[in-house]
């Protein structure tokens, strides 16, 4: 399935996890 | 009627139509470590409706999606039951992208963690458009910076 732009927000408080 | 309580930037909370896909529950530490790049998250949600253990599409039922500082809560549209509620600290990402199957649908997909951070869990959702899904995400981001900058 072709997947087209991905938006990511990520908790600061889990940075790097 | 829900009515939006707008998005003033100091106190970010807004809510949006959306609908439950499914969610996949109690994943192990090590196995949470390895969906930490967005593009494995969405191969593991692959391939989990690919085995079954979620849908492809979600139920009829539209479900109202709130998003604010203290994190994302999940109600039947007349707002009588609450089916899920994620604080914002056991949030530790969001990812929104399209679902592939051409109707310009975009998935939401959660990854949440228990107070331990010995599990996670993914909750997926289906937005009706991407536009939707930036701004749930734009209100989320927002969400993190209120938190962040209050605790400091």
């Amino acid at each position: 399935i072709y997947k087209s732009a991905v938006t990511t927000v990520v908790n600061p408080k889990y940075e790097g996890k | 009627s829900t009515k939006s309580s707008g998005n003033s930037t100091s106190d970010a909370c807004a809510e949006f139509r959306v609908k439950y896909v499914g969610s996949i529950e109690k994943l192990q530490f090590d196995m949470s470590k390895t969906l930490q790049e967005p593009l494995d998250l969405i191969n593991y949600i692959d391939a989990a409706q690919q085995d079954g253990k979620l849908p492809f599409v979600p139920g009829d039922e539209e479900m109202v999606l709130g998003v604010s500082k203290y994190g994302v809560k999940v109600a039947s549209v007349d707002q009588c039951d609450v089916l899920h509620r994620h604080p914002l600290y056991l949030i530790v990402r969001m990812l929104c992208y399209d679902d592939g199957l051409g109707a310009g649908k975009n998935l939401l997909a959660l990854k949440t963690t228990d107070t331990r951070q010995q599990e996670c869990s993914i909750w997926v959702y289906q937005c009706s458009s991407s536009e939707q899904a930036q701004s749930i995400c734009k209100v989320l981001s927002a969400s993190f910076d209120c938190v962040l900058t209050s605790e400091k």
